[in-house]
Formats: structure tokens, sequence, C-alpha cells
């Protein structure tokens, strides 16, 4: 099963 | 004191409408550099980045770095009211919690002011690095939203698969599965029209349709859209805005649980 991943995990807060 | 004059007053009409649906409530930030958004959607999986330059408008004035906190329906509510030729211009004064729209039309016979009040949002900001992508995509923007409208009338993702032989879109549903091979094509007279494909390693990755689809709202912004691709990146849908600058759209992928 696929999970739909999420910006934060790529991303960082700036 | 910031005062934006934009005679082409229709790409805000159409940068709105390609925003809308995908974030409710942004930031506007304004600075010498020029006009800018970025705004996640609800559940934090997609972004949307905007840049108008401002070299780009014919009269640009922002005296310092203001942040005008929008709601997006509402926005887009006020710009439905300028013609397509109209010269919309954006004003706002230091320290006011309203913004105005004005609309000239094109032999100044009629002027419009709408304001707008603004809102305070907390908005997240998320530092976006610079990524090698395994592959990047240059089709034609009706195309690409063809390809997802059709695929999301038969499954709720895609997965985007780049190799030597092309870039293939394929979904699959309760009702069956379909598949979309997209090659190389320069030969056609018009550039905008030709697809061209970077691959320096194949990728194949998944992403949900809907947001997908909300992206090619933008199609009327760019006769051509560019899909760089990395495996275990957000992909990035590049609306190119003539002269002006971009609207992009990060989407995270969908992951193996």
């Amino acid at each position: 099963l696929m999970q739909q991943g999420a910006l934060g995990n790529f991303f960082v807060h700036t | 004191m910031l005062e934006l004059r934009l005679v082409q007053g229709n790409l805000l009409k159409k940068v709105l409408e390609a925003v809308k649906d995908l974030v409710t409530d942004a930031n506007f930030d304004c600075s010498s550099t020029g006009f800018s958004l970025q705004a996640m959607d609800s559940s934090h999986v997609a972004l949307v980045a905007l840049l108008l330059r401002s070299e780009g408008f014919e009269h640009y004035r922002c005296d310092r770095n203001v942040s005008m906190g929008m709601n997006l329906n509402n926005m887009a509510k006020m710009l439905k009211c300028a013609g397509n030729d109209d010269i919309v211009t954006i004003k706002a004064d230091d320290g006011s919690d309203t913004v105005t729209f004005m609309f000239e039309s094109p032999n100044q016979d009629k002027i419009a002011d709408f304001e707008m009040k603004l809102m305070d949002i907390d908005s997240e900001h998320l530092g976006i690095p610079e990524a090698e992508y395994h592959a990047i995509v240059r089709m034609p923007s009706s195309e690409f939203a063809r390809i997802c409208k059709d695929l999301s009338s038969i499954g709720d993702t895609v997965v985007i698969s780049v190799t030597k032989e092309g870039v293939k879109f394929s979904t699959r549903g309760d009702i069956g599965n379909a598949n979309v091979v997209c090659r190389q094509n320069t030969t056609v007279d018009k550039p905008e029209e030709s697809t061209t494909i970077e691959m320096h390693e194949p990728v194949s990755l998944t992403f949900a349709l809907r947001y997908m689809n909300s992206f090619t709202k933008a199609t009327p912004l760019s006769s051509t859209v560019t899909i760089s691709l990395s495996s275990e990146l957000p992909v990035v849908v590049e609306y190119k805005i003539a002269e002006m600058g971009y609207i992009r759209f990060y989407l995270a992928p969908k992951i193996e649980d």
C-alpha cells in the first residue's frame, strides 16, 4: 500500500 | 507605500484561478525582487511558489518589504471584476489593513477601485533547496492537462516513469488501467508543441491525481509545462509566465508503507 508523503519530509521550515 | 502596475492584468486573474483551489489563504510578499507567494495546501502535501518579477511590471514601487495576507477566493472574486484587457494596479499604504486593486480599461474610459480587507496569516515558509533532478520533461501544457484529466476518470493516482523510451503516465482503478506514453518529439514546427526529455537516471514516482489536476488550472498561463522528477523528492510542475516569472507546484510523492 502507498502512503501519501508530506512536504515536511523533504523540505525544512525556514 | 506599494504600487504595482501590471499592463497584462489578466495574468493576475489567471494566477488566482490557478492557485485558489489549492490554497485558501496566503501571504503575498512584495520586495524589490518582485511580487511572490509561497503557500502549502491544508494537508501539507502540495506547495505553490509564485514569482512575478518587478521588471515585468510597468511601474513597480515597493518602499519596504511587505507581506500581505489575503483570502484567495476573495481576491479571485475581485479580480474577476477586471476586464481581460484591463491594466491592474495593486496599491497599499504602509501599515494599512486593506489592499486596493485598480482596474483601468485600455483606453482609460473606465477606472474601478476594489478595496479588499487583508488578514493576518501565520504562514509556514519552507526552504526549497536547489536539487539535481533525475529527469526533466518539457511538454505542451494542454497535453499534460489532458492526460491528468483522462487518467483521473480511471484511477486516483498516477505513476510517472521516465526511461529512455519516453515518459509514461499510468493509473489503475476498479474499472481497469491506463498507460499514456509520450516520446521525445522535437521535429514539430513549433517549439511549444514539442516534448523534450532530459534524463540522467530512470525515475518512477507515484502521485495523487487530484493534486496534479489542480496544478493544471495554471495551463492558461503557459503553453508548456516542465515536470522535474527525482526519486524521493517532491515533483516540480512548473509553468513559466512569459517575461515575468513562474508558478511552480511541488507535490510530495506517495511512498511505500
